[in-house]
Protein backbone atom coordinates (compact mmCIF):
# COMPACT_ATOMS: atom_id res chain seq x y z
CA UNK A 1 0.00 0.00 0.00
CA UNK A 2 1.08 3.77 -1.01
CA UNK A 3 -0.38 6.67 0.36
CA UNK A 4 0.92 10.10 0.54
CA UNK A 5 -1.22 12.87 1.48
CA UNK A 6 -0.03 16.49 1.16
CA UNK A 7 -2.84 19.15 2.77
CA UNK A 8 -1.38 22.27 0.43
CA UNK A 9 -2.48 20.32 -2.46
CA UNK A 10 -1.61 23.00 -4.79
CA UNK A 11 1.73 21.80 -4.51
CA UNK A 12 1.64 19.24 -6.62
CA UNK A 13 -0.56 21.29 -9.31
CA UNK A 14 2.65 23.54 -9.42
CA UNK A 15 4.90 20.54 -10.25
CA UNK A 16 3.28 19.32 -12.85
CA UNK A 17 2.98 22.33 -14.51
CA UNK A 18 6.79 23.05 -14.04
CA UNK A 19 7.34 19.66 -15.86
CA UNK A 20 4.61 18.56 -18.13
CA UNK A 21 5.76 21.06 -21.01
CA UNK A 22 9.05 19.06 -20.52
CA UNK A 23 8.23 15.53 -20.44
CA UNK A 24 5.69 13.37 -21.74
CA UNK A 25 5.37 10.66 -19.67
CA UNK A 26 8.38 9.48 -16.16
CA UNK A 27 8.15 7.47 -13.61
CA UNK A 28 7.36 8.44 -9.91
CA UNK A 29 9.74 6.49 -7.50
CA UNK A 30 7.85 5.95 -4.06
CA UNK A 31 10.34 4.72 -0.98
CA UNK A 32 10.91 5.15 2.54
CA UNK A 33 12.69 8.53 2.02
CA UNK A 34 9.68 9.67 -0.41
CA UNK A 35 8.96 10.63 -4.09
CA UNK A 36 11.71 10.97 -6.93
CA UNK A 37 11.58 11.60 -10.04
CA UNK A 38 14.32 11.72 -12.56
CA UNK A 39 13.57 12.21 -16.66
CA UNK A 40 15.64 13.60 -19.61
CA UNK A 41 13.18 15.75 -22.30
CA UNK A 42 12.73 13.96 -25.63
CA UNK A 43 16.35 15.06 -27.13
CA UNK A 44 18.17 14.50 -24.32
CA UNK A 45 19.22 17.61 -23.98
CA UNK A 46 18.02 18.60 -19.92
CA UNK A 47 16.89 16.60 -17.25
CA UNK A 48 14.79 17.11 -14.43
CA UNK A 49 15.39 15.91 -10.95
CA UNK A 50 12.33 16.20 -8.60
CA UNK A 51 12.73 15.14 -4.68
CA UNK A 52 9.45 15.35 -2.31
CA UNK A 53 10.87 14.26 1.55
CA UNK A 54 8.11 12.19 3.08
CA UNK A 55 8.51 13.80 6.32
CA UNK A 56 7.06 16.70 4.39
CA UNK A 57 3.85 15.19 3.70
CA UNK A 58 0.76 14.95 5.93
CA UNK A 59 0.74 11.49 5.89
CA UNK A 60 2.89 9.04 4.34
CA UNK A 61 2.43 5.24 3.90
CA UNK A 62 4.84 3.37 1.37
CA UNK A 63 5.39 -0.81 2.53
CA UNK A 64 7.19 -1.39 -0.30
CA UNK A 65 8.98 0.38 -2.97
CA UNK A 66 7.33 1.04 -6.15
CA UNK A 67 7.99 2.85 -9.47
CA UNK A 68 4.91 4.24 -10.92
CA UNK A 69 4.67 4.90 -14.83
CA UNK A 70 2.66 8.19 -15.62
CA UNK A 71 2.32 10.02 -18.44
CA UNK A 72 2.44 13.23 -17.17
CA UNK A 73 -0.12 15.17 -19.80
CA UNK A 74 -2.49 12.74 -18.36
CA UNK A 75 -1.58 13.03 -14.73
CA UNK A 76 -1.62 16.99 -15.35
CA UNK A 77 -5.27 16.83 -16.22
CA UNK A 78 -6.25 15.08 -13.63
CA UNK A 79 -4.54 17.80 -11.42
CA UNK A 80 -6.48 20.39 -12.72
CA UNK A 81 -9.61 19.03 -11.48
CA UNK A 82 -8.12 19.63 -8.18
CA UNK A 83 -9.11 23.11 -6.65
CA UNK A 84 -6.24 24.71 -5.09
CA UNK A 85 -7.47 25.12 -1.35
CA UNK A 86 -7.64 20.99 -2.00
CA UNK A 87 -6.06 18.30 0.17
CA UNK A 88 -4.91 15.77 -2.30
CA UNK A 89 -3.89 12.32 -1.28
CA UNK A 90 -2.13 9.63 -3.74
CA UNK A 91 -2.84 6.14 -3.17
CA UNK A 92 -1.64 3.02 -4.95
CA UNK A 93 -1.56 -0.62 -3.53
CA UNK A 94 1.52 -2.65 -4.21
CA UNK A 95 2.28 -3.87 -7.81
CA UNK A 96 -0.31 -1.39 -9.03
CA UNK A 97 -1.47 -1.12 -12.46
CA UNK A 98 -3.41 2.49 -11.63
CA UNK A 99 -3.04 4.83 -8.93
CA UNK A 100 -5.51 7.13 -7.51
CA UNK A 101 -5.75 10.82 -6.60
CA UNK A 102 -8.44 11.32 -3.98
CA UNK A 103 -9.35 15.75 -3.67
CA UNK A 104 -10.93 16.62 -0.69
CA UNK A 105 -12.26 20.15 0.03
CA UNK A 106 -10.93 22.34 3.04
CA UNK A 107 -14.28 21.91 5.00
CA UNK A 108 -14.65 18.41 3.95
CA UNK A 109 -18.03 18.65 1.94
CA UNK A 110 -16.47 17.98 -1.43
CA UNK A 111 -14.61 14.96 -2.13
CA UNK A 112 -13.48 13.27 -5.58
CA UNK A 113 -11.29 10.73 -6.96
CA UNK A 114 -9.76 10.23 -10.08
CA UNK A 115 -8.17 6.60 -11.40
CA UNK A 116 -5.21 7.00 -14.20
CA UNK A 117 -4.09 3.87 -15.46
CA UNK A 118 -0.03 3.46 -15.22
CA UNK A 119 2.60 2.78 -17.75
CA UNK A 120 5.21 0.52 -18.14
CA UNK A 121 8.61 2.56 -19.02
CA UNK A 122 11.43 1.22 -19.16
CA UNK A 123 14.03 4.98 -18.40
CA UNK A 124 17.07 5.19 -18.00
CA UNK A 125 18.42 6.60 -14.56
CA UNK A 126 21.62 8.78 -15.30
CA UNK A 127 24.38 9.38 -11.89
CA UNK A 128 24.74 12.84 -11.05
CA UNK A 129 27.62 13.70 -9.70
CA UNK A 130 28.77 15.53 -6.83
CA UNK A 131 30.39 18.75 -7.79
CA UNK A 132 31.37 22.20 -6.60
CA UNK A 133 29.98 24.81 -8.83
CA UNK A 134 32.28 27.87 -9.37
CA UNK A 135 29.60 30.30 -9.91
CA UNK A 136 25.98 29.93 -7.77
CA UNK A 137 23.31 32.59 -7.96
CA UNK A 138 20.37 32.94 -6.18
CA UNK A 139 18.04 35.71 -7.56
CA UNK A 140 14.02 36.07 -7.27
CA UNK A 141 12.41 33.63 -9.61
CA UNK A 142 10.05 35.88 -11.17
CA UNK A 143 13.21 38.18 -12.04
CA UNK A 144 14.48 35.31 -14.00
CA UNK A 145 11.50 34.58 -15.34
CA UNK A 146 11.07 37.72 -16.91
CA UNK A 147 14.92 37.55 -18.43
CA UNK A 148 14.70 34.81 -19.86
CA UNK A 149 11.09 35.85 -21.76
CA UNK A 150 12.35 39.04 -22.46
CA UNK A 151 15.93 38.16 -24.00
CA UNK A 152 14.20 34.94 -25.73
CA UNK A 153 12.70 37.76 -28.62
CA UNK A 154 15.95 38.43 -29.61
CA UNK A 155 17.47 34.68 -30.54
CA UNK A 156 17.75 30.97 -29.46
CA UNK A 157 20.55 31.23 -26.74
CA UNK A 158 21.07 33.61 -23.59
CA UNK A 159 24.80 33.62 -22.29
CA UNK A 160 25.27 33.51 -18.83
CA UNK A 161 28.03 35.64 -17.10
CA UNK A 162 29.27 35.46 -13.74
CA UNK A 163 31.45 37.29 -11.98
CA UNK A 164 32.44 39.17 -9.00
CA UNK A 165 30.49 42.41 -10.27
CA UNK A 166 27.39 40.39 -11.10
CA UNK A 167 25.28 38.24 -13.31
CA UNK A 168 24.98 39.45 -17.14
CA UNK A 169 22.41 37.22 -19.38
CA UNK A 170 22.69 38.49 -23.24
CA UNK A 171 21.27 37.44 -26.24
CA UNK A 172 21.36 38.70 -29.96
CA UNK A 173 19.87 38.10 -32.92
CA UNK A 174 18.56 39.53 -35.90
CA UNK A 175 16.90 42.14 -34.69
CA UNK A 176 19.87 43.43 -32.34
CA UNK A 177 20.68 42.41 -28.85
CA UNK A 178 20.22 42.67 -25.51
CA UNK A 179 22.14 42.47 -22.24
CA UNK A 180 20.80 42.16 -18.74
CA UNK A 181 22.84 42.89 -15.91
CA UNK A 182 22.05 42.42 -11.92
CA UNK A 183 24.38 43.62 -9.47
CA UNK A 184 24.69 41.45 -5.82
CA UNK A 185 21.71 43.09 -3.35
CA UNK A 186 24.20 45.41 -0.72
CA UNK A 187 20.63 45.63 1.56
CA UNK A 188 17.79 43.75 1.53
CA UNK A 189 14.75 43.99 3.89
CA UNK A 190 13.08 40.42 2.29
CA UNK A 191 15.33 37.79 1.35
CA UNK A 192 13.27 36.14 -1.36
CA UNK A 193 14.20 39.79 -3.09
CA UNK A 194 18.06 39.65 -3.01
CA UNK A 195 20.58 38.54 -5.70
CA UNK A 196 23.42 36.48 -3.69
CA UNK A 197 26.47 35.15 -5.77
CA UNK A 198 29.15 32.59 -4.57
CA UNK A 199 31.75 32.77 -7.09
CA UNK A 200 35.34 30.55 -6.76
CA UNK A 201 36.10 31.58 -10.73
CA UNK A 202 34.35 33.68 -13.37
CA UNK A 203 32.01 31.71 -15.92
CA UNK A 204 30.06 32.11 -18.97
CA UNK A 205 28.20 30.35 -21.10
CA UNK A 206 25.43 29.52 -23.52
CA UNK A 207 22.44 28.18 -23.10
CA UNK A 208 19.26 27.71 -25.23
CA UNK A 209 16.19 29.67 -24.48
CA UNK A 210 13.52 27.40 -25.24
CA UNK A 211 14.62 24.58 -22.01
CA UNK A 212 15.46 27.64 -20.09
CA UNK A 213 11.49 28.68 -20.87
CA UNK A 214 10.54 25.66 -19.63
CA UNK A 215 12.41 25.23 -16.68
CA UNK A 216 10.53 28.87 -15.49
CA UNK A 217 7.26 27.30 -15.54
CA UNK A 218 8.43 26.18 -11.95
CA UNK A 219 8.38 29.74 -10.94
CA UNK A 220 5.03 29.48 -8.79
CA UNK A 221 7.11 27.11 -6.72
CA UNK A 222 9.43 29.46 -5.30
CA UNK A 223 10.11 32.78 -3.97
CA UNK A 224 14.12 32.08 -5.48
CA UNK A 225 15.71 30.34 -7.73
CA UNK A 226 19.43 29.13 -7.50
CA UNK A 227 21.57 28.60 -10.84
CA UNK A 228 24.61 26.82 -10.41
CA UNK A 229 27.50 26.66 -12.78
CA UNK A 230 31.11 25.28 -13.81
CA UNK A 231 33.04 24.41 -16.17
CA UNK A 232 32.14 21.28 -17.74
CA UNK A 233 29.09 20.68 -16.15
CA UNK A 234 25.35 21.31 -17.13
CA UNK A 235 23.70 24.57 -15.88
CA UNK A 236 21.60 23.60 -12.96
CA UNK A 237 18.76 25.52 -12.15
CA UNK A 238 16.89 24.97 -8.72
CA UNK A 239 13.77 25.64 -7.22
CA UNK A 240 12.91 24.64 -3.85
CA UNK A 241 9.20 23.57 -3.11
CA UNK A 242 8.08 24.52 0.55
CA UNK A 243 9.78 22.57 3.38
CA UNK A 244 9.15 19.11 0.88
CA UNK A 245 11.73 18.68 -1.42
CA UNK A 246 13.60 20.88 -4.77
CA UNK A 247 12.90 20.29 -8.44
CA UNK A 248 16.24 20.65 -10.22
CA UNK A 249 16.88 21.06 -14.23
CA UNK A 250 19.93 20.88 -15.82
CA UNK A 251 20.74 22.18 -19.04
CA UNK A 252 23.59 20.50 -20.99
CA UNK A 253 25.20 24.03 -22.68
CA UNK A 254 25.60 25.05 -26.32
CA UNK A 255 29.41 24.13 -26.84
CA UNK A 256 31.82 25.70 -29.83
CA UNK A 257 31.67 23.16 -32.89
CA UNK B 1 29.45 28.61 -34.90
CA UNK B 2 27.80 27.07 -31.36
CA UNK B 3 25.89 23.21 -30.67
CA UNK B 4 23.75 22.04 -28.48
CA UNK B 5 25.04 19.12 -25.85
CA UNK B 6 23.54 16.51 -25.25
CA UNK B 7 23.20 15.99 -21.21
CA UNK B 8 24.62 12.48 -21.45
CA UNK B 9 28.01 13.81 -22.49
CA UNK B 10 28.00 15.20 -18.82
CA UNK B 11 25.72 12.39 -17.04
CA UNK B 12 26.11 8.44 -17.42
CA UNK B 13 24.02 6.16 -17.01
CA UNK B 14 23.52 4.51 -13.72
Amino acid sequence: MFEARLAKGAIFKKILEAVKDLLTEASWDCGDMGITLQAMDNAHVSLVSLNLRSDGFDKYRCDRNLTMGMNLGSMSKILKCAGNDDIVTIRAQDNPDTVTFVFESENGEKQSDYEMKLMSLDLEHLQIPETEYACVVKMPAGEFARICRDLSQFGDSIVISCSKQGVKFSASGDIGSANVKLAQSSNVDKEEEAVTIEMQEPVSFTYACRYLNFFTKATPLSAQVKLSMSPEYPLMVEYAIDDIGQIRYFLAPKIED
Amino acid sequence: KVKQAGIMSFFKKK
